[in-house]
């Protein structure tokens, strides 16, 4: 698949 | 040069946020966020920017963004330690 968009991909701890 | 952090976990969150992992454009998880009163702003040694290439000896290559997420959760859940150890890169050096 292509790369995702990463700011799709935040995640807070 | 990486550089080995220890955050001791002396707060309710880790205060950290992450983007990035395998096959996106950050293939390795990068901090974006640090919140004051968290475990890791009570540290001082993690910044915005740093690169997460280990967690508790971990590596993080190859992971993609909810495998590697994953992996800090649970090091920050796990009652095993009371400390995280991060090791960290700042990029294009």
């Amino acid at each position: 698949s292509p790369p995702k968009d990463y700011e799709d991909e935040v995640t807070f701890f | 040069t990486a550089t080995l952090v220890r955050v001791v976990k002396n707060a309710n969150t880790l205060g950290i946020a992450i983007e990035g992992g395998a096959n996106t454009r950050q293939p390795m998880p990068r901090i974006v966020t640090i919140q004051k009163g968290g475990s890791a702003h009570n540290c001082e040694q993690l910044k915005v920017g740093l690169v997460i290439l280990e967690v508790n000896g971990i590596s993080l290559r190859g992971r993609e963004h909810k495998e590697a997420a994953r992996i800090i959760a649970e090091a920050f859940k796990s009652k095993e330690k009371d400390y995280i150890d991060f090791l960290v890169v700042e990029p294009g050096l």
